[in-house]
């Protein structure tokens, strides 16, 4: 286990933590994409089988039992706050995600198995979930400080990890290509929100100090 | 290297 990792799951758990607490404060569903967070329990759920057979850490099962049941509970508390009236910018078809994972998943896997093609499938749904999101984001024009730390924070998550299979790289002499190739799509998907956040947030709080 | 999946992360 080493920094990068450390940091990018602390970033992970911080992102879900300001999620709940910016959806039950509101309590307002506006500006979060249900279809994200509904593709994060599929995520979750197909990833993490291996609670069932395979022992790694108490901190490794105590994470995923969190991510499991945080993104239950995020979907939970959306369909509460949720207004039928509210007009929808969550417009995003996000069966041609799931689609386009799962083909992935049959084609890179490790193993020609349910449980190995449901890992990929987790990896490369993963990668690409946060999209409905960004439309929701880029459709509402204005966004909630929150939303956008949230989203920061969760692709702040996957960043680190590349240091972190460069460092194990090094150090394991061992690679992963199916996760690491995955997670750099992730990170491609972030890049023009991460500029767009860079511009408006961390320039304006500069521009704040005296 | 060793392509070994990385079945200890999250």
């Amino acid at each position: 286990m080493n920094i990068f990792r450390i940091l990018g799951d602390i970033s992970h758990l911080i992102s879900i933590l300001i999620l709940i607490h910016a959806v039950s404060t509101t309590k307002s569903a506006q500006g979060i994409s249900l279809k994200t967070q509904a593709a994060y329990v599929v995520v979750f759920v197909s990833r993490y089988l291996d609670l069932f057979f395979r022992y790694v850490s108490l901190y490794n099962t105590l994470m995923k039992l969190f991510f499991i049941v945080s993104s239950i509970y995020v979907v939970f508390l959306l369909n509460r706050y949720k207004k039928n009236s509210e007009k929808t910018n969550d417009i995003f078809p996000v069966w041609y995600l799931f689609g386009g994972a799962f083909v992935f998943a049959l084609i890179f896997n490790y193993e020609f198995s349910i449980v190995e093609i449901l890992w990929s499938f987790s990896l490369w749904l993963e990668s690409v979930a946060i999209i409905p999101q960004l439309v929701v984001l880029q459709r509402t024009g204005e966004a909630q400080l929150l939303t956008t730390h949230y989203i920061f924070a969760l692709g702040l998550y996957r960043a680190l990890y590349i240091p972190n299979w460069i460092y194990r790289y090094y150090t394991e002499g061992r690679m992963d290509k199916i996760a690491v190739i995955s997670g750099i799509l992730q990170t491609i998907v972030y890049s023009d929100f991460f500029y767009i956040y860079y511009k408006k947030v961390v320039k304006n709080l500069k521009f704040k100090l005296p | 290297f060793k392509v070994i999946p990385f079945k200890d992360e999250l």
